[in-house]
């Protein structure tokens, strides 16, 4: 899944 | 989280904390690209967006406080509180040239065609190019001040760590983000020739050219 690293990462 | 993601958010943060104390201690953002901030600015409000539609964690969500918050603070103390010292006529960056070809192509190359991924996209691609203002203006002037450069290797230093990150993200957790790691490999490589003058030079201001 892509989903994590969209909203975890800054 | 690991150790590369969260030395790479500090030095981040640094950078960004560096850039607001020197300019308030000095009363001056002489130097300094406005152009460059004022794209950093559009590159936290474009990417955060998020905050309002997930939450991941505490420390997610005041680290995107806090780049957004002090990301705008740079700009208003750059073009309103120390206008006076801007060196506009030395920031003389075409930002359209970079901003229309980012938009484009987070328009055709990116995961999903909806409003809030092409935005986040268009963070990602912006991000790896915004610094050029500031390199260019370092470049038509020929000099950068101690504290400028070690803002700029603490910016160089977190898109470095954030390949590492990536590495062992691949490795440990299995996922990968093909539009990330293109645009912070292009980002990095901006920094490179600036992290080689900075190591031999010390770290003092120097005499910087293409």
């Amino acid at each position: 899944s892509l989903e994590p690293m969209r909203h975890d990462e800054l | 989280m690991n150790i590369f993601r969260l030395i790479g958010d500090l030095s981040h943060l640094a950078a960004i904390i560096i850039l607001l104390l020197k300019i308030w201690k000095s009363r001056s953002c002489a130097g300094i690209s406005g152009k460059s901030q004022i794209l950093f600015a559009i590159v936290f409000t474009t990417r955060y967006l998020d905050l309002l539609t997930s939450f991941i964690s505490l420390y997610n969500t005041c680290m995107k406080v806090i780049y957004i918050g002090c990301a705008y603070a740079t700009v208003y103390l750059i073009y309103m509180k120390f206008r006076a010292t801007y060196d506009g006529n030395h920031d003389s960056f075409r930002v359209e040239f970079l901003v229309v070809p980012v938009g484009g192509l987070a328009v055709l190359i990116n995961h999903d065609f909806s409003f809030l991924e092409i935005l986040w996209t268009f963070s990602i691609y912006l991000e790896s190019v915004a610094i050029l203002p500031q390199l260019f203006m370092i470049s038509k002037t020929g000099e950068a001040e101690t504290i400028t450069t070690h803002y700029l290797f603490c910016l160089g230093l977190y898109r470095a760590l954030y390949l590492f990150n990536w590495i062992w993200r691949f490795y440990f957790e299995g996922f990968f983000d093909m539009i990330a790691i293109v645009a912070g490999v292009v980002q990095t490589v901006l920094y490179c020739d600036f992290f080689y003058l900075y190591v031999t030079k010390d770290g003092k201001g120097y005499r910087f050219s293409i």
